[in-house]
């Protein structure tokens, strides 16, 4: 079972776009994949329609009462697709949590209780912070995919994100490995997004992943739509850099 | 002196931009402008070249230990225009504030001891969450701008502004008004920005400004030039779109 934070503190660079449409490559091709929406705003639960059929249970009552992950998990209309989803509650956690014990083991250790190969990817969708949420994801995780809208502002995240995994790996989590940096909302004929992937590639060589998402439109009306990119457009280039993405992602984890 | 928040807790969808550039056509009008950085990744500090000169005094010492404004306000190559800078201690403010007395109106507190008539607009640009933080602008601003990126997500969060203004003006700020919500990234020739501004305007009505901010290069490398648009490129879609919005609100808080 791999586990997979989707990470980057600034906001709107794609994490939760990506988090759908990698998971629903992956379940495409076979695999089955747990999306976690750890965002109070529930943004991946909207996408993929859940927010509607959200029960009593969501990762909230799994963080605050240590709730069984599977009695909150919902199905998609995606075979070997499922939601573990997050509502408004969320926000509470971190101030609930605050005077815990084991406040960022606490997915981690939910994880450790579902039964070893009901998963082969969970991919964790975090909120745009690096606060108590982003940390119990990157505790819990394996490794971790950092989304860059190639422009300045998240391309200035970057420093910052190398000192938390840095720390986490020292006290958390030695296990977590960064998998890769994942260009986003890329428009690949402006000088800035060129300058910006210069940058990134200057500092991160190898691990920036081949693959780009590029900007298409139809990535951004499919939420509209409550689907991922393969039910709404699978002809689109956003499903074409997604499934590409899905391929190089295992291709990374199985030579590694 | 007029106190605006530019609200919205989804991420990315010009915040930053709009509290930098119509401060700066504010100020290029001959007012007195006041730009609060109240994110601790302190992107406003920085879309201006203020982080390097960020002294030991910021924002965060404004709010933990009463520090005066005046003791941490840097000012910009720009006239009338100064910055109350962040930096990344701003991130501990939720925890440290966590038990302490009077926690939402810190922001508020300070703001009242700056002598009446030292600015004409003090503009606060918000987090994308919807925390301490955001409380604290919302409980000392005068109004509020809330900035709608014309896509799915942006609109989705809207209902979630309506309840906890509601509940600022019940509690701790009766006189708080959303002075408007501001169109941003718009895309004017698709079909996606278009069913968005229906569904917006259909719930705000006249709240929608007139001016709607166009998706423009410009507006994007600005901040890797350290500068505002007036100063990077004052031809620009951008600039224009800035400074007439800088018109619109000022014509719509003197008829109120
Ligand atoms: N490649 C793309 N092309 C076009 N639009 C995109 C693309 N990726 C994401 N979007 C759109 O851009 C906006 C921001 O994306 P998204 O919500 O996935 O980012 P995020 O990092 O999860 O944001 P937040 O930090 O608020 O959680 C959304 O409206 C989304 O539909
Ligand atoms: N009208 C526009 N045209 C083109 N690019 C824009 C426009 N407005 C903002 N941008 C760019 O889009 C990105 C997001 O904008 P910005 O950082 O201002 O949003 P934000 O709401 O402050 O984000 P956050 O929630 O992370 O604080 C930035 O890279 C910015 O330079
Ligand atoms: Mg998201
Ligand atoms: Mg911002």
């Amino acid at each position: 079972m791999r586990i997979v934070a989707i990470l980057n503190q600034k906001g709107g660079v794609g994490k939760t776009t990506t988090a759908v449409n990698l998971g629903a490559a992956l379940a495409l091709a076979g695999r089955r994949v747990l999306l976690v929406d750890c965002d109070p705003q529930a943004n991946l639960t909207d996408h993929l329609g859940l927010d509607e059929s959200v029960g009593e249970l969501t990762v909230y009552d799994v963080l605050t009462e240590g709730v069984p992950i599977e009695g909150a998990v919902l199905p998609t209309s995606t075979p070997g697709l499922s939601v573990l989803p997050a509502d408004g509650d969320l926000a509470a956690v971190e101030q609930e949590l605050a005077t815990e014990i084991a406040r960022e083991t606490r997915l981690r250790r939910a994880l450790a209780r579902v039964p070893a190969d009901t998963y082969d990817w969970v991919l964790i969708d975090c909120p745009p912070s690096l606060g108590l949420l982003s940390l119990n994801a990157m505790t819990a995780a394996t490794g971790m995919i950092v989304t860059v809208q190639t422009e300045y502002f998240a391309m200035r995240g970057l420093s910052q994100i190398d000192d938390i995994v840095r720390m986490v790996q020292e006290h958390v989590n030695p296990r977590l490995q960064l998998l890769g940096i994942l260009p986003t909302l890329v428009n690949p004929v402006t000088r800035l997004a060129r300058e910006v992937m210069e940058e990134v590639r200057g500092h991160y060589g190898p691990l920036v992943f081949d693959t780009r998402i590029r900007q298409n439109i139809r990535l951004a009306e499919a939420p509209g739509h409550q689907s991922h990119i393969f039910d709404y457009d699978p002809l689109s280039a956003g499903a074409e850099d997604y499934r590409a993405l899905a391929v190089e992602l295992e291709a990374r984890v199985a030579a590694a």
